[in-house]
């Protein structure tokens, strides 16, 4: 072999340009073959599946969803008094915890769930005067335009916008069960909105003069309460509806909605512009997208990014992947594969969506102006990939056909386990 | 964990940030 290694002359050949081409065409082919490899179901819509190197499949073996329990159930052990000045200082130092903003001493934490979950003192978080503002303490892990119905996960690789979101599903597969609520409102000069003691502008959250006139954006600066010209009424308890698909995996909670602004007359000038569906999106407008990613040590809790109204909410039951940048490059469909809240409302552009995405070791998540959401219990056995439960928030404030929420209030939080 | 914010916006919509730039709440992400 090294007799022949040495000896064997090497001839050379010209290639024909034509042969030189085809390959090349090929490649190509093989290639874009590749990119537009997906899995659909019976009716077209594509079937996210795991994918990626062989060690993303060794962890996607493990039982992540029991880890991040028996996690968070570790985590709320009560710590002895002695022990937690010392152990939070020292996860603080290991995960870059600023402890100088927080407003208790530290013993009055009892777990490590609890220190995870703390709240900050007020003003050190100063909110920027722009439209859009971050909602949580964290890395911007990307960014961009949604071109397609696709959102890039990394450079090459995308997923569905509606995979992420969820797709309509016809109200005909829906069944009616109980659900509570209570509104207090207020309309001040049908301009201002008093929802449950907080002031909103309605010409804020809707876009519109309280005539319907389109405004020019900017931000409004909330008006003094005044006894002159307000309407005042209240409804306690009422019932609200909530339903069941036929496959028993997506569920839907409508409001009986008596509407106190009909009741005043109010609903009539206010026009709304915006749109809780990313396909009707108005000329002149794009889709835009952005990622932030929560590291262990940040402060856990999220805030409204932008004065907006939440109509709906989606849960979809998944797996609870680390959602580290590492990970985020290496699994495709990271953030479709793992449990999640899709947020759905609008803002004065139109649609506007957020979507807390939970992870092994915060699998929870809570949202303050949702009490019947449970996230991370039972099993992940029942829900395919892409089925959701669904509330309307339309109870929550009549006048404008969900939850209201002004920029920064804070929203709910992510929980160890 | 992760947030995912999904918005239609006018087209001159622009963001203030960096791919990996570190944020706190109440920072500019983006603005018209």
């Amino acid at each position: 072999l090294a007799n022949a290694w040495k000896h064997t002359p090497t001839k050379w050949y010209p290639l024909p340009v034509a042969v030189g081409a085809l390959l090349l065409i090929v490649i190509q082919y093989r290639k874009r073959l590749g990119e537009r490899e997906v899995y659909v179901d019976e009716e077209g819509h594509e079937v996210v599946k795991l994918k990626g190197p062989w060690h993303v499949h060794v962890i996607g073996a493990l039982p992540l969803r029991n880890l991040s329990r028996v996690w968070g159930y570790v985590n709320s052990l009560e710590l002895p008094v002695w022990l937690r000045p010392v152990g939070f200082k020292l996860y603080g130092w290991a995960f870059g915890c600023n402890l100088d903003e927080l407003e208790k001493d530290l013993k009055e934490y009892t777990s490590l769930g609890d220190f995870f979950y703390r709240k900050l003192k007020d003003g050190v978080r100063p909110v920027a005067d722009v439209v859009l503002v971050s909602p949580a303490d964290g890395k911007i892990l990307h960014f961009g335009t949604i071109k397609g119905g696709r959102v890039e996960q990394i450079k090459g690789s995308t997923y569905s916008l509606e995979a992420l979101l969820g797709r309509e599903i016809p109200d005909s597969s829906r069944t009616q069960v109980a659900f509570p609520t209570r509104e207090m409102a207020e309309v001040d000069d049908k301009e201002f909105a008093a929802i449950n003691g907080i002031e909103y502008s309605l010409h804020e959250l809707l876009g519109t003069n309280a005539k319907g006139s389109p405004t020019s954006s900017g931000t409004s600066t909330p008006k003094p309460e005044s006894s002159e010209g307000k309407t005042t009424a209240t409804k306690f308890g009422e019932r609200t509806d909530a339903s069941v698909s036929q496959e028993g995996s997506i569920s839907e909670v409508v409001a009986h909605d008596t509407s106190v602004a009909t009741q005043m007359g109010v609903r009539p000038t206010l026009e709304r512009r915006g749109s809780s569906t990313i396909n009707q999106v108005k000329p002149g407008n794009g889709l835009f997208f952005t990622v932030i990613y929560l590291a262990p040590g940040d402060y856990h809790r999220f805030h409204s990014p932008t004065a907006w109204v939440v109509e709906k909410r989606r849960h979809f039951v998944g797996d609870l992947f680390s959602v580290s940048p590492w990970m985020a490059k290496r699994l495709e469909n990271l953030f479709v594969l793992n449990e999640r809240v899709a947020l759905l409302g609008r803002w004065k552009y139109g649609f506007f969506g957020m979507v807390p995405v939970g992870a092994t070791n915060v699998g929870s998540i809570k949202i303050n102006f949702d009490k019947e959401l449970r996230t991370n219990v039972g099993s992940r056995r029942g829900h395919p990939l892409g089925t959701y439960t669904e509330a309307v928030y339309s109870g929550a404030s009549s006048i404008l056909d969900g939850q209201p929420l002004l920029k920064a209030q804070e929203m709910g939080g992510f929980c160890l386990g | 964990s992760t947030i995912v914010l999904v918005f239609e916006a006018p087209s001159n919509f622009h963001f203030t940030v960096t791919a990996g730039q570190k944020v706190k709440v109440g920072e500019a992400l983006g603005d018209i």
